[in-house]
């Protein structure tokens, strides 16, 4: 479903750059559920706003679904953020002045939904993490493990067939976080969705099946998980 | 140094009632390291809030350093944020459109620093937490852990007696969190400064020297940590 060739990524900042990506390759199956981990600015979400369509590498190539992202017109990126990719960011990214209910609804306003169907799915997903007493709340009168759960909700709401979760749980407690990965890995198992998950717990990444290890823009370790 | 009596904060929506403190009492000596612990929205942000001086009990009483902080005028609580507390915010909080160095040297602006002084704390500041080739990056050049640890840096780099933090690992890797409790270790026990932290991960919670827990709004339990 993905394939990564070589992806680099530079930011020129004057006379200095910086190497985020250094030639990345690695390729993920539909239905994988793989983890990424490694030290703060050692590249991952870089990699991840690259898969998520959000951003363009410098140099290498990006294939999604076999089609060469780097390839598509606007429009068609567009269309495969809104339809293809559920992206929970590192920082949330909730629109300030909607609820928690109307930030949950919007990836689906693309999808085709009626109206009853978005305020169904989106109080259901609102359930399944804790916070369908919050679905009127704003961004700011929730707490932040709250609107965590929220952007975790809008990924899950839409039925995008790959989930790229920017460090879901940083803002959660321990209890949380479990039922969070519980929930990927029912995503994953039973609705076949494929999921890369950033993170930076060695337990939470082992939901996974399958570890990578970023290092100063480099894959330094690719791990299979035993199933235990 | 901090003590909170009896404290109640209601948030009001519309016809129902948010209580996020439901009557909180305990104090803080001067020179201890407390961490406070809690599931996502049981009112710890909301307690650092009061504490920091940002926001207002709807109940009880705050007394920090034996003056009831409600009996002060705005001007004076401006002048306890600036000089007495180094807050590292749940969101980091950091202003968009300056350097990580001005963001990091802004409190120091108001305690009289000269401009020379302030850069080189702001620097040794921003060496402290890893940082100091990204001192010239914005906010948005940064990644999640960088941008947490350059408020990190930032309330290091005043002098303030009460550092609170809240959530100040929430995206670091564990090798860069361990670094962080050691440094929050070192101000307390060799510069006395008093820390108060908020933490969801139980074993960065024993670097401190007691442990308080939250659940909906209240104190539920109370520990030293045994150090081993
Ligand atoms: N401005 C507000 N208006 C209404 N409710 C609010 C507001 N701010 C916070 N709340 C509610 O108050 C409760 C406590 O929030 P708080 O931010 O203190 O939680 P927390 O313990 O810091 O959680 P987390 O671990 O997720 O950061 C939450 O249930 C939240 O929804
Ligand atoms: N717009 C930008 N301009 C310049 N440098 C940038 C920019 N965005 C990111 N960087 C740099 O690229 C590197 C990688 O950033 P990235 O956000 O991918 O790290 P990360 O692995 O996600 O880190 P974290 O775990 O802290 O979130 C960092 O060193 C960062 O300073
Ligand atoms: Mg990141
Ligand atoms: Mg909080």
């Amino acid at each position: 479903l993905v394939v990564v060739d070589n992806l680099h990524k530079t930011y020129s900042m004057g006379d200095v750059d910086v190497h985020a990506l250094q030639g990345v390759s690695f390729s993920v199956e539909r239905g994988e559920f793989l983890s990424i981990m490694g030290a703060s600015g050692s590249g991952k979400s870089t990699l991840m706003n690259i898969i998520g369509c959000l951003d363009v590498p410098t140099g290498g190539r990006y294939f999604l679904d076999g089609r060469d992202v780097s390839r598509l017109k606007a429009d068609q990126l567009a269309d495969i953020r809104k339809y293809t990719i559920g992206f929970v960011f590192q920082g949330f990214n909730l629109l300030p002045r909607m609820s928690a209910l109307e930030n949950v609804e919007l990836p689906m306003v693309y999808n085709g939904f009626s109206s009853t169907e978005r305020k169904e799915r989106a109080m259901e997903a609102l359930k399944v993490v804790g916070l369908e007493d919050r679905a009127l709340h704003q961004p700011h009168q929730l707490s932040g493990g709250q609107q965590q759960r929220v952007a975790i909700a809008r990924a899950l709401a839409n039925q995008a067939p790959l989930i790229l979760a920017d460090e879901p749980t940083g803002n959660l407690d321990t209890h949380t976080s479990e039922e969070v990965m519980n929930l990927f890995c029912m995503l994953n198992r039973e609705k076949g969705r494929t999921i890369i998950m950033v993170t930076h717990e060695p337990d939470l990444a082992r939901y996974g099946r399958r570890v990578v290890t970023f290092r100063d823009g480099l894959l330094i370790h690719d791990e299979k998980v035993m199933s235990g």
